[in-house]
C-alpha cells in the first residue's frame, strides 16, 4: 500500500526493531 | 538446586515458577533458556542481555539508534536496571504467544508507542515515531503526506478528538486494524523446544 492509505501505525509497525521473530532466526 | 545451577536459573523451583507465571512449559523455558544463553553473550558472556546485544540480534549491529529497540529494551527490562534478566526475557515472551490474550498484546503495543508513559498515545509522539522508521528506511515524505497521514490515523483512532488516543481509543482502533498487532505473535514460541533442541543435554524435568 502506498503511505498516503497508511495509518501511521501501520508505518510504524514495519520497523526491524519491532521485529523479534529475527531473534529465531539462525 | 547446586549452587551452579541456581548461578545459571536452571534449578527446577526457578524454572516451574515461570512455567507458572508463563505460558511455557518448564521445557519450553529451558528451550528459552538456549536462545537467552546466545543472546546474552553475544557481546559481554555475563548472562544478562544489554541494548547493544539485542540490537545486534535484531538490527545485525550493535551500533547507532533505534528508537523502537530501545521502547521494546524498555519494556523487557522490568526491574529498570538497564539489563534483561532470564525472568524478564521469559515474562516478555509469553506475550508473544500464539495463546497469549489480544488484550495483552495490545497493552503491550499501547505502553510501546506511548514513549513519555503519559498513559496516552499522543499526536507528537506518533510523528516521532513516523519519522523515526522512514529514517531507518531511507524513506522521505514531505511534510505535508506525513501530517496528512497523522489526520488520517487520528480520525480514525481518536474518536473523542482530544488529540490523544487513550488505551480504550486504542483497543478499538487494533480491533479494527488487528494487522497491527502482527510483530506480537511468535509462532516460534509454540514449537520452541523444536527450535531449540539443545535444551535436552540441561533439561532438569521431562514435562
Amino acid at each position: 500500500a502506498s503511505p498516503v492509505t497508511m495509518n501511521a501505525f501501520e508505518l510504524i509497525s514495519k520497523s526491524r526493531g519491532l521485529d523479534l521473530a529475527t531473534l529465531f532466526e539462525k | 538446586c547446586s549452587p551452579e545451577s541456581q548461578k545459571r536459573l536452571r534449578c527446577y523451583d526457578n524454572l516451574s515458577l515461570l512455567a507458572s507465571e508463563t505460558r511455557f512449559s518448564v521445557n519450553e523455558v529451558e528451550a528459552l533458556y538456549e536462545l537467552f544463553k546466545k543472546l546474552s553473550s553475544s557481546i559481554i558472556d555475563d548472562g544478562l542481555i544489554h541494548k547493544e546485544e539485542l540490537q545486534l540480534a535484531l538490527l545485525r549491529s550493535p551500533y547507532g539508534e533505534n528508537l523502537f529497540l530501545d521502547r521494546v529494551f524498555d519494556l523487557f527490562d522490568e526491574k529498570r536496571n538497564g539489563v534483561i534478566e532470564f525472568d524478564e526475557f521469559v515474562h516478555a515472551l509469553s506475550i508473544f504467544h500464539p495463546h497469549a490474550p489480544m488484550e495483552e498484546k495490545s497493552d503491550f503495543v499501547f505502553k510501546l508507542y506511548d514513549l513519555r508513559q503519559t498513559g496516552f498515545i499522543e499526536r507528537e509522539e506518533v510523528k516521532q515515531m513516523v519519522i523515526a522508521i522512514l529514517m531507518e528506511s531511507d524513506m522521505r515524505l514531505s511534510d505535508e503526506l506525513l501530517e496528512a497521514i497523522l489526520d488520517k490515523t487520528f480520525a480514525d483512532a481518536d474518536t473523542d478528538m482530544d488529540g490523544r488516543i487513550s488505551k480504550e481509543e486504542w483497543k478499538v482502533f487494533v480491533s479494527k486494524h488487528p494487522s497491527l498487532l502482527k510483530n506480537m505473535t511468535l509462532p516460534y514460541l509454540k514449537d520452541i523446544t523444536t527450535v531449540f533442541p539443545s535444551f535436552i543435554f540441561n533439561t532438569e524435568v521431562e514435562d
